[in-house]
Protein backbone atom coordinates (compact mmCIF):
# COMPACT_ATOMS: atom_id res chain seq x y z
CA UNK A 1 0.00 0.00 0.00
CA UNK A 2 1.41 3.29 -1.03
CA UNK A 3 -0.48 5.91 1.26
CA UNK A 4 0.72 8.97 2.77
CA UNK A 5 4.41 8.79 3.83
CA UNK A 6 4.95 8.32 7.85
CA UNK A 7 4.62 11.20 9.19
CA UNK A 8 4.91 9.44 12.66
CA UNK A 9 8.79 9.97 11.90
CA UNK A 10 10.85 12.78 12.91
CA UNK B 1 8.98 2.55 18.19
CA UNK B 2 12.03 0.16 17.55
CA UNK B 3 15.75 0.60 18.75
CA UNK B 4 17.12 2.06 15.38
CA UNK B 5 14.78 4.72 15.27
CA UNK B 6 15.32 5.55 18.52
CA UNK B 7 18.58 5.81 18.24
CA UNK B 8 18.42 7.96 15.30
CA UNK B 9 16.59 10.41 16.95
CA UNK B 10 18.88 10.13 19.73
CA UNK B 11 21.89 10.62 17.53
CA UNK B 12 20.21 13.68 15.94
CA UNK B 13 19.16 15.35 19.44
CA UNK B 14 22.84 14.72 20.05
CA UNK B 15 23.80 16.18 17.04
CA UNK B 16 22.17 19.87 18.09
CA UNK B 17 23.61 19.33 21.52
CA UNK B 18 27.29 19.29 19.94
CA UNK B 19 26.81 22.40 17.81
CA UNK B 20 25.11 24.29 20.32
CA UNK B 21 28.48 23.26 22.53
CA UNK B 22 30.60 24.15 20.21
CA UNK B 23 29.17 27.38 19.36
CA UNK B 24 28.98 28.17 23.02
CA UNK B 25 32.49 26.93 24.43
CA UNK B 26 34.06 28.84 21.76
CA UNK B 27 32.06 31.19 21.81
CA UNK B 28 32.76 30.95 17.76
CA UNK B 29 30.61 29.35 14.57
CA UNK B 30 33.87 29.12 12.81
CA UNK B 31 33.69 26.36 10.03
CA UNK B 32 29.78 26.09 10.46
CA UNK B 33 27.57 26.56 7.56
CA UNK B 34 25.23 28.97 8.43
CA UNK B 35 23.44 28.38 4.37
CA UNK B 36 23.04 24.49 6.09
CA UNK B 37 21.56 25.63 9.29
CA UNK B 38 18.81 27.64 7.60
CA UNK B 39 18.14 25.31 5.26
CA UNK B 40 17.61 22.85 7.73
CA UNK B 41 15.32 25.26 9.71
CA UNK B 42 13.09 25.41 6.35
CA UNK B 43 13.20 21.55 6.38
CA UNK B 44 11.80 21.31 9.97
CA UNK B 45 9.45 24.47 9.52
CA UNK B 46 8.26 22.40 6.06
CA UNK B 47 8.00 19.15 7.78
CA UNK B 48 6.04 19.76 11.16
CA UNK B 49 3.53 22.45 9.89
CA UNK B 50 1.31 19.73 10.86
CA UNK B 51 2.51 19.99 14.82
CA UNK B 52 -0.63 21.20 16.65
CA UNK B 53 -3.14 19.52 13.93
CA UNK B 54 -1.72 15.91 13.59
CA UNK B 55 -0.96 14.26 17.45
CA UNK B 56 1.19 11.01 17.09
CA UNK B 57 2.33 10.59 20.48
CA UNK B 58 4.28 13.12 23.39
CA UNK B 59 7.52 11.91 22.16
CA UNK B 60 6.70 12.74 18.50
CA UNK B 61 5.00 16.39 19.51
CA UNK B 62 8.24 16.92 22.23
CA UNK B 63 11.20 16.24 19.89
CA UNK B 64 9.62 18.54 16.80
CA UNK B 65 9.47 21.27 19.49
CA UNK B 66 12.96 20.65 19.98
CA UNK B 67 13.95 20.18 16.98
CA UNK B 68 12.84 23.40 15.77
CA UNK B 69 13.57 25.22 18.63
CA UNK B 70 17.13 24.23 18.69
CA UNK B 71 17.14 25.08 14.84
CA UNK B 72 16.03 28.72 15.45
CA UNK B 73 18.19 29.08 18.81
CA UNK B 74 21.25 28.05 16.57
CA UNK B 75 20.35 30.87 13.64
CA UNK B 76 19.98 33.33 16.34
CA UNK B 77 23.61 32.42 17.41
CA UNK B 78 25.09 32.89 14.52
CA UNK B 79 22.94 35.81 12.60
CA UNK B 80 21.97 38.07 16.05
CA UNK B 81 24.85 37.27 18.74
CA UNK B 82 27.66 39.85 18.44
CA UNK B 83 30.24 37.88 19.54
CA UNK B 84 29.36 35.16 17.78
CA UNK B 85 28.39 35.99 14.51
CA UNK B 86 31.57 38.12 13.93
CA UNK B 87 32.99 34.35 13.61
CA UNK B 88 30.67 33.65 10.70
CA UNK B 89 33.19 32.12 7.64
CA UNK B 90 30.86 34.57 5.31
CA UNK B 91 33.34 34.59 2.51
CA UNK B 92 33.69 30.96 2.83
CA UNK B 93 30.22 29.65 2.91
CA UNK B 94 29.14 30.26 -0.55
CA UNK B 95 27.13 28.01 -1.58
CA UNK B 96 24.16 28.75 -3.53
CA UNK B 97 20.66 28.29 -1.80
CA UNK B 98 19.19 28.43 -5.18
CA UNK B 99 20.57 25.44 -6.52
CA UNK B 100 18.98 23.03 -3.19
CA UNK B 101 15.83 24.68 -3.12
CA UNK B 102 14.51 24.72 -6.48
CA UNK B 103 15.44 21.60 -7.31
CA UNK B 104 13.69 20.17 -4.51
CA UNK B 105 10.73 22.23 -5.27
CA UNK B 106 10.35 21.36 -8.67
CA UNK B 107 11.15 17.60 -7.62
CA UNK B 108 8.29 18.16 -4.64
CA UNK B 109 5.53 19.82 -7.62
CA UNK B 110 6.42 15.88 -10.01
CA UNK B 111 6.84 13.66 -7.51
CA UNK B 112 4.64 13.25 -4.13
CA UNK B 113 2.35 10.99 -2.55
CA UNK B 114 -0.75 12.93 -2.87
CA UNK B 115 -1.67 16.40 -4.51
CA UNK B 116 -2.67 19.04 -1.35
CA UNK B 117 -0.44 21.87 -0.50
CA UNK B 118 0.37 19.96 2.93
CA UNK B 119 1.16 16.79 1.75
CA UNK B 120 4.02 18.71 -1.33
CA UNK B 121 5.09 21.07 1.41
CA UNK B 122 6.18 18.04 3.45
CA UNK B 123 7.53 15.96 0.56
CA UNK B 124 9.49 19.28 -0.43
CA UNK B 125 10.99 18.45 3.00
CA UNK B 126 11.84 15.22 2.84
CA UNK B 127 14.13 16.23 -0.48
CA UNK B 128 15.70 19.44 0.85
CA UNK B 129 16.87 17.49 3.94
CA UNK B 130 18.66 15.11 1.96
CA UNK B 131 21.09 18.18 0.01
CA UNK B 132 21.22 20.44 2.64
CA UNK B 133 24.12 19.20 4.37
CA UNK B 134 26.02 20.53 1.09
CA UNK B 135 26.75 23.74 1.72
CA UNK B 136 28.52 22.40 5.28
CA UNK B 137 30.38 19.67 3.48
CA UNK B 138 32.09 22.30 0.72
CA UNK B 139 32.56 24.29 3.99
CA UNK B 140 34.74 21.74 6.04
CA UNK B 141 36.21 21.00 2.69
CA UNK B 142 37.67 24.92 2.66
CA UNK B 143 38.35 24.84 6.56
CA UNK B 144 41.61 24.35 7.39
CA UNK B 145 42.27 22.70 11.04
CA UNK B 146 38.98 21.24 11.61
CA UNK B 147 37.77 21.16 15.04
CA UNK B 148 36.56 18.12 17.02
CA UNK B 149 33.53 19.10 17.78
CA UNK B 150 31.93 20.51 14.38
CA UNK B 151 33.75 16.73 13.03
CA UNK B 152 31.74 14.93 15.49
CA UNK B 153 28.66 17.07 14.59
CA UNK B 154 28.76 16.46 10.72
CA UNK B 155 29.36 12.60 11.89
CA UNK B 156 26.21 12.30 14.22
CA UNK B 157 23.99 14.02 11.36
CA UNK B 158 25.24 11.10 8.62
CA UNK B 159 24.94 8.93 11.16
CA UNK B 160 21.37 9.62 12.00
CA UNK B 161 19.85 9.31 8.97
CA UNK B 162 22.13 5.92 8.07
CA UNK B 163 20.08 4.53 11.68
CA UNK B 164 17.11 5.76 10.07
CA UNK B 165 17.54 3.15 6.99
CA UNK B 166 17.96 0.22 9.36
CA UNK B 167 14.64 1.65 11.15
CA UNK B 168 13.52 1.37 7.65
CA UNK B 169 14.06 -1.84 6.85
CA UNK B 170 13.06 -3.33 10.27
CA UNK B 171 9.59 -1.59 9.40
CA UNK B 172 9.13 -2.91 6.21
CA UNK B 173 9.44 -6.45 7.64
CA UNK B 174 7.93 -5.94 10.85
CA UNK B 175 4.59 -3.97 9.80
CA UNK B 176 2.48 -4.97 7.13
CA UNK B 177 1.76 -2.04 3.79
CA UNK B 178 5.37 -0.27 5.03
CA UNK B 179 6.28 1.39 1.68
CA UNK B 180 7.36 4.76 1.35
CA UNK B 181 9.24 5.05 -1.55
CA UNK B 182 9.94 8.79 -1.35
CA UNK B 183 11.54 8.69 1.89
CA UNK B 184 13.61 5.91 1.77
CA UNK B 185 15.16 6.86 -1.43
CA UNK B 186 15.91 10.16 -0.40
CA UNK B 187 17.07 8.93 3.44
CA UNK B 188 19.39 6.95 0.81
CA UNK B 189 21.02 9.74 -1.23
CA UNK B 190 21.18 11.69 1.82
CA UNK B 191 23.05 9.07 3.65
CA UNK B 192 25.57 8.34 0.35
CA UNK B 193 26.31 12.14 0.28
CA UNK B 194 28.42 11.34 3.54
CA UNK B 195 30.50 8.33 2.43
CA UNK B 196 33.44 10.21 1.48
CA UNK B 197 33.19 12.24 5.12
CA UNK B 198 32.52 9.54 6.54
CA UNK B 199 35.69 7.93 5.14
CA UNK B 200 37.83 10.52 6.17
CA UNK B 201 36.27 10.74 9.81
CA UNK B 202 37.16 7.47 10.52
CA UNK B 203 40.66 7.19 8.87
CA UNK B 204 41.72 10.37 11.30
CA UNK B 205 39.87 9.13 14.35
CA UNK B 206 41.56 5.63 13.57
CA UNK B 207 45.22 7.24 13.27
CA UNK B 208 44.58 9.52 15.91
CA UNK B 209 45.13 12.49 13.43
CA UNK B 210 43.49 15.75 13.12
CA UNK B 211 40.63 15.57 10.74
CA UNK B 212 41.13 17.39 7.27
CA UNK B 213 39.29 16.91 3.97
CA UNK B 214 41.51 17.24 1.06
CA UNK B 215 40.31 19.99 -1.24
Amino acid sequence: LVGLNAKDEL
Amino acid sequence: MNIFRLAGDMVHLLSFVVLVLKINATKSCRGISLKTQELYTLVFVCRYLDLFSNFISMYNTTMKIVFLGTSFAILYLMRGHKVIKVTYDREQDTFRYLFLVLPCALLALLIHNAWTPFEVVWTFSIYLEAVAILPQLVLLQRTQNIDNLTGNYVFLLGLYRGLYILNWIYRYFTEPHYIQWIVWISGIVQTILYLDFFYYYIKSWKNNVKLALPS
